[in-house]
């Protein structure tokens, strides 16, 4: 099984092939990727070691081919359609988030169940109504669902998305929710990311 | 050193504990905590073991007590003050958002360079102009920081806050930033979530 914080590494290093790739950079070593993305080239190798053989030794990495390599193993080799459940606070940040069409995956809808939001637009992207979502899950055959509604509602909305024929599910709710087998679920918890820093804080005593 | 995932379970099993608490539950058992958040009894012990003795045999744990024990190995026992700098659609949601305090986290203060945001509060939450750092880190002895601005300014802010005092740094700009050693950095990629998920899809030939 392939580390997660390897994966996490070769989208790091991806992001920044392509930064090199526009500044028309052809060749590069590990070191240089290493000292690119902070990390060392040790781990840069070991990292692509998962993947089979890339490179030359001596001569280094093609910057364009390695950066294809890696946007396969990443599953980003085509565009992926995305649902947004829930047009509050969140929802409508990540609905504006440039960020994710630039990685190829594209907002094509959000859902909310308040009569207030329902028909208006975010940068572009229609705000339907809950009921709606099988409808244009598959209409815009979307393969990927972002819950960003309240923890109470998380569950019956991870069952919705299941129900309408999304394949993966990035849960904002700081809920435990469950999925079948056949789907993949990740769930991001912000605040926790604040009691990691607070944790390494309380251990060294550094208030 | 402490596997970052039992930090993370360590705080999925406190948010757990004080909703019992609030339902009155006095006893737990590490089977019933792993049914309450989806993981298993051996996990659980093994995750608490990292922190000494809790419980008794064939009793199980005092749930206000295990609580109150995670929240001070989090570093949660005392409440941290926080700043966020940009006031743009993630910089808004976060500040907004009802579930950091709920955990002990006040955001105190936003600030920015955009003369149109200056003035304006966000729940409350002033908006101060970033030439206002330093002053109002120390006046409320904020001791974290949250990076929401576009990744070209994310390492400038990020030294502007370590200079202000501030102990730790939470970034959402997806660049590579750094800070001095005594300063905790934690960076989170909200779109390196969606490529885990396209990964293992990828892996699954699941489209
Ligand atoms: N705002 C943040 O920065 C932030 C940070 C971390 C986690 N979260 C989590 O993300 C989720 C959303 O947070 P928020 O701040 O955007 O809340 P919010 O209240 O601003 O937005 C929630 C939206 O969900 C809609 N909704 C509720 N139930 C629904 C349902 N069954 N179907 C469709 N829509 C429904 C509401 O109408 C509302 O528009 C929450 O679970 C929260 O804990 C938010
Ligand atoms: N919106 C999202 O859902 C989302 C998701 C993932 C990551 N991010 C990242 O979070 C960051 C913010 O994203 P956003 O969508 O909120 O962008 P945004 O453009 O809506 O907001 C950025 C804000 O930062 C302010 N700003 C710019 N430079 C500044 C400086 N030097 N000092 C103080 N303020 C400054 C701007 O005036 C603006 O208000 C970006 O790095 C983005 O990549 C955002």
């Amino acid at each position: 099984k392939i580390p997660e914080a390897t994966i996490i590494r070769l989208s790091v290093y991806s992001r920044y092939l392509t930064q090199l790739d526009k500044k028309g950079i052809v060749n590069i070593s590990s070191g240089e990727i290493a000292e690119g993305v902070g990390g060392s080239p040790a781990q840069v190798r070991k990292d692509l070691a998962y993947f089979g053989e890339f490179g030359t030794r001596g001569v280094g990495y093609n910057v364009r081919d390695l950066n294809q390599h890696i946007i396969r193993i990443l599953g980003l080799n085509k565009g992926w359609k995305v649902v947004i459940v829930g047009a509050g606070n969140l929802g409508s940040a990540l609905t504006q988030y440039k960020g994710f069409r630039e990685r190829g995956f594209e907002v094509v809808a959000v859902f909310d169940n308040d009569v207030n939001k329902i028909g208006l637009t975010l940068n572009g992207v229609p705000i339907f109504p809950i009921t709606k979502l099988r409808e244009v899950v598959k209409e815009q055959e979307a393969r990927i669902g972002i819950i960003a509604v309240p923890s109470k509602y998380a569950q019956d909305v991870a069952d919705h998305l299941v129900e309408s024929g999304v394949k993966a599910i990035l849960n904002f709710a700081p809920s435990v929710i469950s999925v079948p087998e056949n789907v993949e679920l990740r769930n991001v918890d912000l605040a926790v990311n604040l009691e990691i820093l607070t944790f390494n804080l309380a251990l060294k005593k550094n208030y």
